[in-house]
């Protein structure tokens, strides 16, 4: 436990960090990797794939509103159990899930994500790019398959899909955060556990700085999400306003 | 900020299940 690691944080201190992040994560996740396993050849037959194309373009916004909603509450939780985010005031409990939550799904989602034949885990099954096509915004729909195929592309552990949710989470890039010095300490050492597990389980030196490279476009991508939102809000206020779910207009709208 | 989040806020607030 005295051995001491970067800016000296006991290694002690940062192996619990992670067990305690990646336990957090486990205990989170709405699928497990078993379940995962067992799901990933199980795909939506070609008339289920149609039947999600003639859906209303509305309908189907509502019920991807509705599965985003659900995940979202499923990273509320995992912020709860990281050790240090409680202690943070409540403004910035806030600030920090309203910025990062759809980033964080962005990112457990290469979880649900077959690489193999481009599919993701939707309603019970997986669905290609297609299965969204009614959403209006081939554009957003593309770009996060590409994100989540990249993704999958550096072949992560569930151990460092959990260090990178929380670095995603636990950033000082959100504006107004009240205390900014608190949240930076959390996050250095969260990036040094990273940095550590992904040290042990990579010959590729640059497997960290690949993977930190991919948070820009999970950003970008919320920001496409934001902007698809109001422009589907202008045309349909009233599926928005009634039956959106309430946390999902909270946080984006 | 709370105010304008209440339903994030109350599930901040819910004890860990």
């Amino acid at each position: 436990d005295s051995q001491l690691g970067p800016n000296n944080v006991s290694m002690g201190e940062l192996d619990r960090i992670a067990q305690n992040i990646i336990k957090s994560h486990l205990e989170t996740c709405q699928y497990t990797t078993e379940e995962l396993q067992q799901l990933a050849w199980q795909t939506h037959s070609y008339e289920e794939v149609k039947m999600y194309q003639s859906k209303p373009r509305d309908v189907l916004w509502q019920q991807c509103a509705i599965q985003i909603t659900h995940a979202i509450q499923y990273v509320v939780e995992f912020a709860k159990r990281i050790s240090g985010f409680m202690e943070l005031c409540q403004n910035d409990q806030i600030l920090l899930l309203k910025s990062g939550c759809l980033e964080v799904v962005l990112v457990r989602m290469c979880r649900a994500f077959n690489p193999l034949n481009n599919t993701v885990l939707f309603e019970g099954k997986y669905g290609g790019m297609q299965m969204f096509k009614a959403l209006g915004c081939d554009d957003l729909v593309s770009a996060v398959f590409d994100f989540a195929k990249s993704l999958c592309s550096l072949q992560l552990t569930e151990e460092e899909i959990a260090l990178f949710s929380a670095a995603v989470l636990i950033s000082t890039d959100r504006p107004w955060l009240m205390e900014p010095r608190k949240v930076q300490k959390l996050q250095e050492k969260i990036y040094f556990a990273l940095q550590h597990i992904m040290q042990k389980n990579h010959m590729d030196e640059d497997a960290l700085a690949k993977l930190i490279s991919r948070i820009p476009t999970l950003s970008a991508l919320c920001t496409l999400h934001t902007e698809e939102l109001q422009a589907f809000q202008q045309l349909h206020p009233e599926t928005v306003n009634v039956l959106f779910p309430p946390l999902y207009k909270e946080l984006f709208n | 900020l709370k105010e304008k989040h209440k339903i994030l806020h109350q599930l901040l607030q819910n004890s860990t299940s």
